[in-house]
């Protein structure tokens, strides 16, 4: 089984490891609750 | 036993062909020495006394330890009134059967189906035809038996004969006929057709001819460690043209010649049975069956009604969720031992997951070549179907209980128990282990106070792309997959088009709930009906299959704050079908929320 999630355009900055595994198209080991982004509206008020 | 009543004629002009070429084909069942010798000359005669596989098959195997392949033809029949006919056969504990033919007194079949015929073995078919127009059953109207072996060694010019159908109440009453032939296939086509089979499966790229490492997959999955630790070495040897590849006669001689010097073969890259390394025709015949078998290549369908038919063929291995009811996955891993390689986010290393070899082989081969295209054009999506749903059954059982802890035991390095809310005596049914809850805090959610951070929404292998380009670029091989296609009709599309696409997919082992990603409002569900197929990367990869976009799912809408509109679609797979939700429309959610779960079941 699986969960695809769509996200709205430039709604998301994903972690830019996942997107660089997923770009050798390797999957990446997750568990609940790690982060997966930010909402790019509030990407220049926040610093992670 | 049936009584053939009339032969049909051949045609003059390919009489002499014809009868050279029957003759070939009893080569190994005649048991008259004479008569073979006979044999044997006209078949150097016609084929010279050549190197390679041709070569090897002048060597007879005796009736007494036969074993070959029969291609038995249900052609048509004549019957007495006018129905909707079908014909089944049934051999030993096999039974096929045909199409439904028109409404009509003389329906044709002309369905073909490959039989194995073993000097020990059964070889007394029994055929019936059933009318079809009850609304309740069909009901047999007459049968005949055949001793097959007799059958073909009859002399006979006819390219079929015809058998009187008898009623089933009483022999002495005629019903119809029935028209048939039976031939033994040319163990020299056997090889070939064997060797085209293997390629097709292992030649993903589709070009007719094997690189090397595609070829070496087709040797660890051979399941012979010594063959494997040499495969450049036999590369080099079957690559007798030396252009770096491999062809599919090239692969042919190479069995042919290997496996009669030093066996390649040691275990059905399909179901895994142990091969015996002395008896390579019987290898050969134990293959060709089995990669065969469900194909649909062959005319008639065997129905898979038993957990023991679909044992037998590999149906039932179409999904790395097949060890649920065997456990044997992994277990003899070997060298047939396949990995698919993931990148542990917790431990920043590439970790190996296991897959059986010839579960990769047997997906890949049905959802990676238009043979599998064909298969799931004739019947494949129920029988995944049916499939699932009765091993939702089989877990909501009381005695599925009794497999949870050697499931626990057989993953033991994955599943924490101690993350598990309940004790294992708490769980009285499989799923009831499966839709496990975990303690509380088990899984810390980033940044909980913070809604513009999305979160992980399962423990799971994840992919993340950008937009939709970018997935079909490196992941989704499927030539329909789109948004709006994962979607549906239902729910406005434009706003999700050039979104960011996340896949979460989950494994076996998995803790199976999945959690919120983002924290907003319950909008809408939108149930989607499909199939259910599996979604493992072989399948997700595969240009011809278009697993998000055709099997069973539900999407629901999440509007939210910080993103807009989320949309999460949960997707149903070969064994787990089964979604089920803890929240409903309106509701407000928090991110990490558990929102629902994935159980055995269609």
């Amino acid at each position: 089984s699986t969960v695809i999630c769509v996200f709205e355009k430039d709604s998301i900055l994903i972690d830019e490891d996942l997107l660089a595994n997923s770009a050798r198209s390797l999957e990446t080991l997750v568990s609940v609750g790690m982060k997966l982004g930010v909402a790019t509206r509030k990407q220049s008020e926040i610093d992670l | 036993m049936g009584h053939a009543s009339s032969k049909g004629l051949p045609d003059a002009s390919e009489e002499d062909s014809s009868r050279l070429s029957r003759l070939k084909q009893k080569l190994h069942i005649n048991r008259n020495h004479h008569h073979r010798q006979r044999l044997r000359r006209i078949f150097r005669r016609s084929h010279g006394n050549s190197s390679g596989s041709s070569g090897s098959c002048l060597k007879l195997v005796s009736a007494e330890d036969f074993a070959g392949i029969a291609l038995l033809t249900l052609v048509s029949a004549e019957m007495k009134f006018k129905d909707k006919w079908l014909a089944c056969v049934s051999l030993g504990e096999q039974t096929y059967r045909t199409e439904i033919s028109d409404q009509t007194e003389k329906p044709v079949w002309n369905s073909e189906k490959k039989l194995l015929l073993e000097r020990n073995g059964p070889h007394v078919a029994r055929i019936s035809v059933f009318e079809t127009n009850r609304i309740s059953k069909n009901n047999i109207v007459g049968y005949c038996e055949i001793d097959l072996l007799e059958f073909l060694t009859q002399d006979s010019d006819s390219d079929f004969e015809v058998f009187e159908l008898f009623d089933p109440s009483s022999s002495d009453i005629v019903v119809g006929k029935i028209s048939l032939s039976c031939s033994v296939e040319d163990p020299i086509e056997t090889e070939k057709s064997f060797a085209r089979r293997l390629l097709s499966i292992v030649d993903y790229n589709q070009d007719g001819r094997l690189s090397f490492s595609e070829f070496s997959d087709l040797i660890k999955a051979f399941g012979n460690q010594v063959a494997a630790n040499k495969k450049e070495e036999l590369f080099k040897a079957a690559d007798k043209n030396g252009d770096g590849f491999v062809s599919m006669d090239e692969l042919a001689d190479l069995l042919a010649i290997q496996q009669e010097k030093e066996p390649l073969i040691n275990c059905c890259p399909v179901c895994g049975e142990i091969l015996g390394v002395s008896d390579r025709l019987n290898t050969v015949v134990h293959l060709s069956l089995c990669f065969d078998e469900g194909t649909g290549n062959e005319a008639m369908t065997g129905g898979f009604l038993t957990d023991k038919e679909a044992s037998y063929g590999w149906m039932f291995k179409l999904s790395e969720w097949a060890h649920f009811s065997s456990y044997d996955v992994g277990l003899n891993f070997g060298s047939s031992a396949s990995h698919i390689l993931v990148f542990d986010r917790k431990t920043k290393r590439l970790v190996e997951e296991l897959i059986d070899g010839k579960i990769v082989m047997s997906m890949r081969a049905l959802y990676q070549s238009k043979i599998g295209l064909c298969l799931m054009d004739s019947g494949a999506k129920e029988i995944l179907y049916k499939i699932s749903e009765k091993q939702g059954r089989k877990m909501n059982s009381a005695e599925s209980a009794e497999d949870i802890p050697k499931f626990v035991e057989f993953f033991k390095d994955q599943i924490k128990l101690d993350e598990v809310k309940y004790p294992l005596e708490h769980f009285k049914t499989f799923n009831d282990f499966f839709i496990r809850e975990l303690k509380p805090g088990a899984r810390p959610i980033a940044f909980i106070e913070r809604d513009d951070v999305a979160i992980c929404a399962a423990d799971s292998r994840l992919m993340a792309f950008k937009n939709l380009e970018d997935s079909l670029r490196f992941w989704i091989k499927g030539r329909k997959f789109s948004i709006q296609g994962l979607l549906g009709k239902e729910i406005c599309p434009s706003t999700f088009v050039d979104g960011a696409l996340i896949i979460f997919r989950l494994a076996p082992q998995d803790y199976h709930r999945f959690h919120f990603p983002v924290s907003g409002i319950i909008d809408q569900f939108v149930n989607v009906p499909g199939n259910l197929y599996t979604v493992n990367p072989i399948a997700v990869n595969s240009e011809y299959c278009n697993v998000f976009t055709e099997n069973k799912r539900v999407i629901s809408i999440i509007s939210t704050a910080e993103f807009g509109k989320v949309a999460f679609v949960a997707i149903g797979a070969t064994m787990v079908g089964s979604i089920t939700f803890l929240k409903k429309e309106g509701d407000y959610v928090n991110k990490g929320d558990e929102f629902g779960y994935f159980s055995f079941g269609g």
